[in-house]
């Protein structure tokens, strides 16, 4: 039976913060708002046996279990998004005009395995 | 520093842009409270359930919604036929729209800022100035006569008020033959004084220009904007899809 390494909490698969500052990449000046936004990440272990926070496709359940057989021939699954948001933005382009743009998928409201 | 312009360049275009926008000078242009009012709602935590491709405030598909400012400029006298009229061309520069773009709405916006001389004259119930909006079809040669040009878009009767006079007009096919190469020649508006006044008295409300105190009614100022929606398809993902 393959060794299960202890998971501690911190490396299970969740979203994690990351806020995109704009004044960090020099775009305050044509940028007129936000002035940020929290774009946020997934990143963590998807370990066997996935539990239903972790919410598996049936896939990443198998897949799991054939890891933990099998580590070095079969990978865990990944840690992607499963729910994203959309963000506005209102800017200056290069005539002068403002424009307010919607954009898809720019926030990670919830991660999974798959 | 090459590194990060790649970088740079890779995020802008995943924004849609070709280049980092560096607008003009220090002067910004006031945001139209239209768009903050939009934006604000778009960043309400139900617009996020709500697809953003769709601009539910005019009920088209887009996700796109720029105010294109007009570029145009007065000209005063050009009709031999009406000295004291006051021409204003308009003229939106609509190739700021890239190419993958889907033109889903052009909305003319005019407003007309009256400036009362004095405001005793408006309760005498001013005399209406008659509007023209025209699409001008083709430049204009030197010397030939500039009506031939123009095909009219709307005629109206409008009386001087306090506050400015609003008109909208959908310009969506119009718009669309101008995003073609040498086929945008903008507009043309017209404000003719009454009739019942002797020409003579008027002076076209020119910045500057002092103009007959016995007539409490002046020419306009002409604010105008183009009100562009667009969808950029490789932005919105079918609801299916996702």
């Amino acid at each position: 039976s393959a060794v299960h390494l202890p998971v501690t909490p911190s490396n299970i698969c969740k979203a994690r913060r990351l806020y995109i500052d704009f004044k960090d990449v020099g775009w305050q000046d044509w940028i007129i708002a936000p002035p940020g936004y929290m774009a946020n990440y997934c990143h963590g272990e998807c370990p066997f046996p996935l539990s239903e926070s972790l919410n598996g496709t049936n896939h990443a359940i198998l897949q799991t279990l054939v890891h933990s057989l099998d580590p070095q021939g079969t990978p865990q699954p990944g840690c992607a998004p499963i729910r994203l948001s959309p963000i506005s933005m209102l800017y200056y382009d290069n005539n002068d005009n403002v424009v307010l743009r919607h954009y898809q998928d720019m926030v990670v409201d919830e991660c999974g395995c798959r | 520093a090459e590194d990060r312009n790649t970088r740079e360049r890779l995020f802008l275009s995943s924004l849609g842009l070709s280049e980092r926008p560096q607008p003009a000078g220090s002067h910004r242009r006031p945001v139209p409270s239209e768009l903050w009012r939009m934006f604000r709602r778009s960043e309400s935590i139900q617009a996020r359930d709500s697809d953003p491709c769709t601009v539910s405030e005019y009920g088209v598909r887009g996700n796109i919604i720029r105010h294109v400012q007009d570029q145009g400029r007065l000209v005063s006298g050009w009709s031999s036929s009406c000295q004291a009229c006051l021409v204003k061309q308009l003229f939106f520069n609509v190739s700021v729209l890239q190419p993958v773009e889907l033109l889903s709405l052009a909305q003319l916006e005019i407003r007309l800022h009256w400036k009362p001389l004095r405001p005793a004259g408006f309760l005498r119930g001013p005399r209406a100035v008659s509007m023209s909006l025209s699409k001008v079809i083709r430049a204009t040669l030197r010397g030939a006569d500039p009506q031939a040009n123009r095909r009219l878009l709307l005629s109206r009767s409008i009386r001087p008020q306090l506050e400015p006079t609003a008109i909208a007009m959908d310009l969506t096919p119009l718009a669309d033959i101008w995003r073609k190469p040498g086929h945008n020649y903008g507009l043309v508006v017209e404000l003719s004084p009454p009739l019942s006044v002797d020409p003579d008295e008027l002076t076209p409300f020119l910045p500057g220009n002092a103009f007959p105190l016995e007539e409490a009614w002046t020419l306009p100022l002409i604010e105008a904007s183009l009100v562009v929606v667009s969808l950029n398809p490789h932005q919105c993902h079918s609801r299916q899809r996702r």
